[in-house]
Parts: C-alpha cells; structure tokens; sequence
C-alpha cells in the first residue's frame, strides 16, 4: 500500500515541475515557473501531507493562499494535468475553468489544452468557456441556447477543422 | 477510445430526446449565461455516475425536465446515453485479455482476425459501447450496457477496462471548483494520491 | 429590535425586485426578471431566516440553487445593491465580480454600475476587472503592472473621461 | 463625500512609498494576473479595520512588502492612508450636527459661515479627512485620523459619521465572494439583516 502510494507519487512529481513550466512559460518568460510536491512523511505516506508549491515566472517562493486568484488558477490545472498522467482517463470535462485568467493565460492555456487533446495518444477534451480566444481554438463547437418557447437548451454543432485555424 | 455523441432524454433544460455530437479531439461548449451548458457537463456526469448531489439536484427527480414547480408532477422519464467509440488498437486491448489463454502468434493472429469478424457481424461492424442510465418516474435509477440492464458494480466495472475511474474524478472540474484545487490542504492531497494509487 | 428589523427588512424588500429589473432588463426582455425576499417569521424574525428567490427573464420559479453560475452572481448583485440602498455608504469596492458573466450581462453590469455612481448622490464605485467590455465604461482606471527589476508592483492612472464615450 | 487617493508604503505587493488616485466616481482597477490588483483592495480594506486574515495573511507581518521569505526578516514599516474628501454638503452635515444647540435661523446661517471660516483656517482650507493604520516592526497596528494616533473605536466610530459601517463590509465583495451571496442559507440572511438594522 505505501509503495503503490509512493509509485504514484514518484509519477506525478516528476511531470508537475515540467507541466507547470508549459502552463506558464511565454515571450516573457520563456523558461516558465517552478512547481513541486514533496512528501511529510516518506516511509508512512499515510500519515503525513503531501504539499504543492507554484512560482510562478520571476517570482520567489511563498504560500499558496498568497498567490493571486489567476495564478492559483494556473497552478491547479498543472496539478490536474500531471496527476492525469498517472491514472490517463480518455477523456476531460471542464467547466469555466479559464474565469479568473486574463487574456494571455486564456491564450496559453488554450494552446496547452488543444497540444495534450490532438495527436497520437492525446485525452480528448471538452471544455466549456464564455471567452472567445479560449474556444476559438478548438476543433469543434457545441453551441446552446435556449428556446425560449419551448422553454428549453438546443444545440448546433460547428465543425471548426473547416475554416483555417486562427494563429 | 473517446466520448463520441451523447444522447439526452428530459435531463434538466435538455427536453425531449436530443443528441448532441459528434465530440472531436478538442470540442468546446459555448452559449449564455442559463443557456444549458452546465447541464450537458451533469448529464456526462450524471451517466458516468456520479451522484445528484453533485449536480445541483437534491433528489433525482430534480434532474428531469420540467416547465416550472406545476410540472415536475408530470412523472416523465428521464435518461442520458454516453455512446463510447474504441480506437482501433482499443479493440486490440479488449481482446488481449481474452487471447491470454490462446497458442502460438501465428494461430493468435488468426483467431484475432475471426473473433474480430464473428464480433463484426454480431454487432454490425460494432466498435462502440453504449452506456446508458435512467430516472423511472418513481425516481429509481437504472444502468445499461448496450441496452442491457446491469448492476451500477458491473457498469464501473466496463467504466474502468476504458480508465475511466469515476471513483477518482479527476477528470471532471466543475464550474467554480478550479480554485479549491490548487488550495487543498495537505492531508487532502494525501487522500487524493490514495484514491489514484 | 424586531420593528428595526422589519424596518430594514421592508426597505430591501421594496428595492430587491426593481434592482434586479434594473439588471436584467434588455433588448429581448425589456421587463426583465422577478426577485423578491420573504421573512419566514414575521413577528419574531430573528427566529426565522430571510427567503431570497430570484427567477431570471422569462424563465419559471425555481430554487436558487439550480440556476446557472452567472444567474446566481446577477442575483447576487442585485440583493447586494439594494441592501446598500438602506445603508449607503460612500463608496463599493467589487473584486472580479463579472468572472462567470457572459458578454451581454457584462455590458448590462457595466452600464448598471455607472448609472449608480455618477449624478448626484450616487455611491463611488471601484471595480477590478479582467473585461474590456466592463471597463472601457468606467471614468478612470488604475493600471497595475508588476515591476520585474524591482520584484513589486507599479501602478499608472488614465483619466477616459477625455475621449469620447464608448457607445 | 469620496475615496480620493490610497498613500500605501511597504503594504503586500507595492514596495515604498506609493501615491494612488485620484479615484473617479467609477473608477476600474486593471491588470494582468498576479500583477497586484487584489494587493490594492485589501490596503483600503486594511486601512477600514478588516482583519488580515481576510486579506491572505495569517500575521499582519505577512502584509508587509518582502522580496522572499528571508527579507522578510528585514522588519519594514508598512502603512496605508485613505484620504476622503468631503462633499461641500458633507460639511453641513456634520456642522449641523454641531449647530442644533444655537440660535434662530439666521444667526444659524452666520454662526456656520465663522464656524467654516475658522475651521478652514485651521486646517488649511481642509475638507478631506486623512485615515492611516500602520504596522510596525514588532506587529502591531495603530490607527490614525489626520496623524494624530486614536484608539479603533474612535477611529470606527468617525468612520460610521461617513457611513463606512466596517462591521457590516456590506460594500466590499473579495474575489470569488459574489456567488456565495446568492446562495446564503435563510439564516445566514437574517444574520446579515440583523447586522444592518
Ligand atoms: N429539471 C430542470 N428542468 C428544466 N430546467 C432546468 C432544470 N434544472 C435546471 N434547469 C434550468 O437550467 C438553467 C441553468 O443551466 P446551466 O447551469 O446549464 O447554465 P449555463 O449555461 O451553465 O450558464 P452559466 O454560463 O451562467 O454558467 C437554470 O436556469 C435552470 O432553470
Ligand atoms: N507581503 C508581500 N510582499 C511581496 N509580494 C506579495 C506580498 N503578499 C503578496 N504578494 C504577491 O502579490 C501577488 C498577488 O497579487 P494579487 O492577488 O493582488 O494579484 P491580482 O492582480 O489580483 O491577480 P488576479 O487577476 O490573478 O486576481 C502574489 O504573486 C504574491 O506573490
Ligand atoms: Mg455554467
Ligand atoms: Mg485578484
């Protein structure tokens, strides 16, 4: 039980620091942040916590409950991509997830969502979002309205593969 | 393998029968505030198994559409079909477990080739697998495979050949929930690597 | 204390269903929605809890718990702003308020809230915001930029009300 | 009256002395993530007597600038000062209260010209009132009104003469607080009512 606790610990350690640099790097900075996981208690996982800590670009180590509202954004969905790469389910649901993110996280995180869903191997993806330059970079679009006489959701769907892909 | 098209009846806003798809690689849900997207997101959910609390519903009869509060007297029935698609070499790993047992690679291969073609025609040229769950309208829920009643065991039990654990849920982030994940405590943590290990 | 209670209870009462009005109505529904408060025990009230219904332009009653997420932030909005009619203070300070929003209700929040604070006797409004639709209405801002060589943050303040306004 | 500028020095992210304003009737903060935004809101909650756990601090000392967990050994001062302005109006407000023991109208109308006269004398034709809380080496927090040090009541109490009721912080929603009003439980709003009356 401890050593199937610590395999999939070892996993996720070691993709959390590079998924969080894809997160987070850009023009600015091209190398990224810094994140890590380390283990209270090695021998009795059980016992202890495990804890997560994020820098992001540029910045020096502090708690997590001082990050601001966008970075800690960033920093859960580094967790959540590396802890999927242990136990790969096929498919991802995401709701609004891109809400605190100014315009160039909306960016990056688009582009790292659409690189882990296309391409041999890739986790489908299904993300819902009210921001243009997430969804814009999708390869499909379910759009929902409501009916208002029927007193309903309707949906269309849009292939996007069609039109040449935004930049 | 990958989630292909769903198929809604009375869930939530959704009413009536509505098939929605086909779900690419990459698909994004966009639409207003209130228009239903929320909704889609508990019905995956909801057929995957995951409980009526978690979708905004306190009974199971919350989650079946209705006009207004005069309405939900109305005993419709409600259920939501999750149509799975298997990647080719998905269909290699579903057999691999059975051939275990079979000869030597050349008569494997054979065999493989015949078991595909007997399963082909059984199913009309099935490479997918339909889940489905219902609300009866005394509010009892109901699983199936392929239209055949099975235990909710049974059921996780084919969630799980695919890796889709719902138990885990780490692949589902609801509206709101991103910012408490980056701020869960250490002994959370700790539970969250217990439930994946 | 029980008549206080009432006293303010009746004020918000009054102003809760116009305020939301306020705050929904638009070109598709120009009546905009209903929300209403009820007291569960009115001679006694502190015995009893403060009902709060809010049902969104042409849709039925519904507990509050199964609206959307930006049906319950405008709902939210509107009690917050008629409970400030009772006891106004100078100024608001709101915090990303309109994250769950889409485009059209930023727009009606946005025209909302400057329609509070100019003219006379209005409440001081400041809003932090990530949307360029919310802000470009806004008589001022302060931009805040992180200062990288100093590792602290920097701010600049524009003053729009010398272009043209924004239609 | 208004918030017309924010004097920060040494507060969270905004390192020395800082000027900020002057605040507009509708004025927005903008920026992108983690460049400082919500630093700024909880200095002028700090200034009105929020505690600094609702400001993502355990200790006050944590509200003070640091480059990175061993400056913060460096033991800054911090402060913050909120200058209000007062309406022309506000004036007579708070003279009226002053004036309700003297004469008829007239020598009323008089009375508060000197009266205005003398006070703007005094402070230099003065019609903003200047409220700082500082945070000393040691940790602990002092409150100010016009650089004269007073006790939180007194400071509260000139406060509640604007109509900044700190208690009851029914102007000020932090981040990620404005869906969690609508779903208050009915007592949760009678507490709140309660607060108000
Ligand atoms: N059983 C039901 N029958 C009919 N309508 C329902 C039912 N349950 C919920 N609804 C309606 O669904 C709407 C909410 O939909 P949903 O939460 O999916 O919106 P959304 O598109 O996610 O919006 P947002 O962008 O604001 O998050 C509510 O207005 C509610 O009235
Ligand atoms: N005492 C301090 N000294 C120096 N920096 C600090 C201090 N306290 C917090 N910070 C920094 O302030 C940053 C957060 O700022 P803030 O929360 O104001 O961002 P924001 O502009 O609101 O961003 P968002 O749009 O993501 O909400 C953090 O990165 C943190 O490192
Ligand atoms: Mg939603
Ligand atoms: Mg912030």
């Amino acid at each position: 039980r401890g050593a199937r606790f610590r395999g999939a610990f070892e996993h996720v350690e070691k993709r959390i620091s590079e998924t969080y640099r894809e997160l987070t790097k850009g023009s600015a900075h091209p190398t990224g942040g810094q994140a890590f996981l380390t283990l209270e208690n090695y021998d009795e996982p059980f016992l202890g916590g495990v804890n997560f800590t994020a820098m992001p670009p540029s910045k020096r180590y502090r708690e997590m409950e001082m990050l601001s509202g966008g970075e800690k954004t960033i920093a859960a969905l580094a967790l959540l991509f590396a802890i999927h790469s242990y136990r790969a389910s096929p498919f991802f649901v995401l709701d609004e997830v891109d809400a605190a993110l100014d315009k160039s996280n909306v960016e990056k995180m688009a582009r790292f969502v659409r690189s882990k869903s296309l391409g041999k191997g890739g986790t489908q993806s299904i993300v819902i979002s009210l921001k243009d330059n997430f969804y814009d970079k999708a390869e499909s679009l379910v759009g929902v309205s409501r009916d208002q006489r029927e007193a309903c959701s309707k949906v269309l769907t849009f292939d996007l593969t069609q039109f040449a892909e935004t930049a | 393998g990958h989630l292909s098209r769903i198929e809604l009846e009375n869930f939530k806003s959704y009413k009536g029968k509505q098939i929605i798809g086909p779900f690419k690689k990459f698909t994004s849900i966009i639409g207003p505030n209130g228009s239903g997207k929320s909704n889609l997101m508990d019905a995956i959910s909801f057929v995957l198994g995951v409980q009526s609390a978690q979708l905004r519903g306190s009974t199971l009869r919350d989650l079946v559409y209705a006009y207004d509060v005069q309405d939900s007297k109305e005993k419709r029935n409600a259920s939501v079909s999750l149509v799975y698609v298997l990647n080719t070499n998905d269909e290699e790993e579903e057999e691999e477990e059975e051939d275990e047992s079979e000869g030597r690679d050349g008569d494997k291969e054979n065999s493989k080739k015949k078991k595909r073609q007997k399963r082909g025609e059984e199913e009309g040229e099935k490479n997918e697998v339909r889940f489905s769950r219902t609300i009866s309208n005394s509010g009892a829920s109901d699983y199936k495979i392929d239209n055949k009643t099975v235990t909710f065991e049974e059921y996780a039990e084919k969630l799980k050949q695919f890796g889709i654990l719902v138990k885990a849920r780490n692949f589902l982030v609801f509206q709101g929930d991103i910012e408490a994940v980056a701020q869960k405590s250490p002994k959370d943590l700790t539970q969250l690597f217990e439930q994946l290990s």
